[in-house]
């Protein structure tokens, strides 16, 4: 996957910290200190349509055959994550138990063109 | 930025301006945790354990581990495979006291309604430390509130012979499955010894030995991975 520059136009990570802290939350969450809230954005025009990232393979070589065969029929490609990881939470609930967690698909750690 | 596909359904921040941008992620990502740990807002300001009891449960929750004792703390069901998307938690409950007699004491121990809502028990275990010098008939019930009547029903009733102080460990886990269908979770233990023994747990809540259930849930519902 790419991440986001300050003027990237094609699909790509953009990076986004949240300091819980910041946000007045680390009374009640014990661990971490911030959750990476990366997100896709950017453009997918046909040529990189349906490349998941880099991975550029042969069946995605079939694939460009077949786009630039049907170039008039091409749908839309957005930019989309590829790969995601959990985000482990300990927090305090409303009875001040101590509850540890992993929220499965919270980190996007890379996008791609469906 | 730029002319987006019509089929893309952008969550609509990347063209708002910088401070409002920042406010509008931030926002989100309020909402998005709360939402996966099924709370409506985030919890009033705990009241946190006592550091020392903190410290000692999880010094006594890693000694169980290592032990491999599954027995004392039996898995009710096994957690679902790796990668099928089910959402675990184990939570970590100090006991409150409650009422006492010279010959007997309660314990209670809730649990979040969000939590209990949307998951069921896998494993529940009550860790006790017994501070009577020699040997002590200890009875210990397990009650729970009995929804046609005001006062509560015994689950479960276990005489222990304690030898000497030390941690004890029982298996509650089929007793707080039963309560995670109720409307207050909430798990009482009643602790008597015969007259004139005194009571058998450490003497007040700041002790660094003071009762816990550690409890494994698993979301019931499978984690819908939404595709854009």
């Amino acid at each position: 996957g790419v991440d986001c520059g300050a003027d990237s136009r094609m699909c790509c990570r953009q990076e986004f910290f949240v300091d819980f802290k910041e946000i007045g939350w680390e009374d009640w969450i014990i661990q971490p200190e911030g959750y990476h809230m990366n997100f896709c954005a950017g453009l997918c025009p046909l040529h990189v349509a349906g490349i998941p990232g880099l991975a550029a393979s042969f069946h995605t070589a079939v694939l460009n055959r077949i786009k630039a065969a049907s170039a008039a029929a091409a749908v839309d490609s957005c930019c989309v994550p590829t790969q995601r990881r959990p985000l482990s939470l300990l927090y305090y609930d409303r009875d001040s138990n101590i509850v540890k967690t992993d929220i499965p698909d919270m980190i996007v750690d890379s996008c791609g063109c469906t | 930025a730029g002319a987006r596909p019509a089929g893309c359904s952008p969550c609509g921040v990347a063209a708002l301006a910088p401070g409002p941008r920042r406010d509008a992620l931030l926002a989100l990502a309020k909402q998005s945790i709360l939402a996966k740990l099924r709370l409506a807002a985030r919890p009033s300001v705990p009241q946190p354990p006592s550091r020392g009891a903190l410290l000692s449960a999880l010094r006594r929750m890693r000694a169980q581990r290592s032990d491999g004792a599954a027995g004392a703390g039996g898995m009710l069901r096994e957690p679902a495979r790796p990668g099928m998307g089910l959402q675990e938690y184990e939570m970590l409950s100090f006991a409150e006291a409650g009422s006492s007699t010279s010959r007997s004491v309660h314990l209670h121990f809730r649990f979040s309604q969000e939590v209990a809502g949307s998951t069921e028990i896998l494993q529940a275990t009550l860790y006790l430390f017994w501070a009577a010098p020699g040997p002590q008939p200890i009875t210990v019930r397990l009650l729970q509130p009995d929804v046609a009547k005001p006062n509560v029903t015994v689950a479960s009733e276990t005489r222990l012979e304690v030898q000497r102080s030390g941690w004890t460990t029982l298996d509650v886990g089929a007793a707080v499955r039963s309560l995670f269908g109720q409307e207050t979770p909430r798990l009482t233990v009643e602790l008597e010894v015969p007259e004139g023994w005194g009571s058998p747990l450490p003497s007040d809540h700041s002790d660094s030995h003071w009762p816990f259930v550690v409890a494994q849930a698993q979301a019931t519902t499978p984690h819908r991975v939404h595709r854009r």
